[in-house]
């Protein structure tokens, strides 16, 4: 393999004077090169090299801001994922999940209700769920001035339900279960998050009985109460535009893609070890003491 | 010159040097969004009697060190080895290309001592 010659060099020293006397019949063979590269990939937990097509990849921002804030952790020994509003303390993996888009997708003429489907089947079996998120982006209202919001509502309620069971169309009812309720001001922008857990776990021990995500917005008000039935009314559209569910149809695919709803799950793959809590104290902490 | 190089090693005191793990040279850069490599670094030194105090070490390395030092023939030196590491994260697309991010636990050294 091509890179098989670049091996040694990579797990060698980088002081040439230790252990390189730049004789190379002292690499290892190409035997040894490939025993060498399949204890490194079993090291990072992967069978083989995953081949990837990067052009078709496009990593959420989301993960980028995750990734700088644990390597700017300054907790030494642990393992955990610092993320704020959710018990990952042990959660040593997050994963991210686009929406499966299908024939279904068609069926949500309107933007205030769609069904979000996401494939965790890639998930290990033996990793244990700690948390999971379901992220809605917000944009377009905040721009506007509050002349041009006119009369829509201030507040808006976001609802994610976990299908527990798909309905029939003439037979059957569908069957939902609320996992997770947000009010949200129409005035602010940025993402909103939602606990979907107990619906991943759901779909981790029924993989055949996740049929995804009901999301429904309804609008809401801020100044005073609200009928029941102007609660259930589909939203004035400034609202369905606030918060994105799916593509609108004149955007771009590239300005979509950073703007679509993302699942993260964070997991626990068991290999690392438990240590006791004043193990993991911060760098400066062990510094001044 | 090599030989007198090689002699100074010999007798440097147990300590941490620099290796540094880099993904694009085994073409891994292109699952492996970040970081680019790593700071590994690795331990080597001698643990000469008596041990500083930073080279943190054990009652038993001690012993152990003060009988070599008495006679080497009794004990071998206590090893110069990673007493302190630290985790790093990766960023890296697997096989369904699905984004994941990973922390691994010790893979940094970030301390060495006599054990």
């Amino acid at each position: 393999e091509p890179a098989e010659p670049e091996l040694d060099n990579e797990i060698s020293d980088r002081e040439p004077d230790v252990g390189d006397d730049g004789d190379s019949s002292s690499r290892p063979d190409p035997k040894t090169l490939v025993e060498i590269e399949k204890n490194l990939l079993s090291l990072f937990g992967f069978p083989n090299r995953p081949k990837i097509d990067r052009s078709k990849v496009v990593i959420p921002e989301a993960m980028k801001q995750l990734y700088a804030q644990i390597m700017g952790h300054d907790l030494v020994d642990s393992v955990s994922v610092p993320k704020e509003g959710l018990n990952t303390r042990n959660a040593n993996t997050v994963r991210s999940f686009t929406h499966e888009e299908s024939h279904i997708d068609e069926r949500f003429q309107h933007h205030h209700r769609f069904r979000l489907l996401f494939n965790v089947s890639s998930i290990p079996r033996g990793e244990k769920l700690r948390a999971a998120e379901l992220t809605l982006t917000r944009d377009g209202i905040a721009r506007k001035s509050s002349r041009a919001l006119g009369r829509t509502p201030l507040v808006y309620q976001v609802l994610v339900y976990d299908i527990v069971r798909p309905g029939v169309k003439g037979k059957r009812a569908p069957t939902f279960l609320l996992v997770d309720t947000k009010m949200l001001a129409i005035n602010e922008s940025g993402t909103a998050s939602f606990d979907v857990m107990p619906a991943v776990e759901r779909w981790l021990r029924q993989p055949r009985k996740n049929h995804g995500l009901y999301v429904q917005v309804t609008s809401g008000h801020s100044r005073g109460p609200v009928h029941s039935r102007q609660r259930r009314s589909v939203p004035a559209a400034p609202v369905h535009e606030h918060v994105r569910l799916r593509r609108n149809v004149a955007e771009r695919h590239d300005t979509w893609v950073q703007k679509q709803p993302l699942l993260f799950t964070y997991t626990d793959d068991g290999r690392h070890k438990q240590r006791p809590i004043r193990d993991a104290i911060s760098s400066a902490n062990r510094a001044r003491r | 010159a090599s030989a007198k190089r090689s002699s100074r090693r010999k007798n440097e005191l147990c300590q941490r040097k620099p290796l540094y793990v880099d993904f694009s040279d085994v073409g891994w850069n292109d699952w492996i969004v970040a970081p680019p490599g790593y700071e590994a670094y690795y331990c080597q030194g001698d643990c000469r009697f008596p041990i500083a105090d930073h080279l943190n070490t054990t009652n038993h390395a001690i012993v152990q060190t003060l009988v070599n030092s008495y006679n080497p023939t009794l004990a071998p030196k206590a090893c110069c080895v990673p007493t302190q590491l630290s985790s790093i994260s990766m960023l890296y697309l697997n096989e369904q290309n699905k984004v994941v991010l990973k922390n691994y636990q010790d893979m940094t050294v970030v301390g060495c001592g006599c054990r």
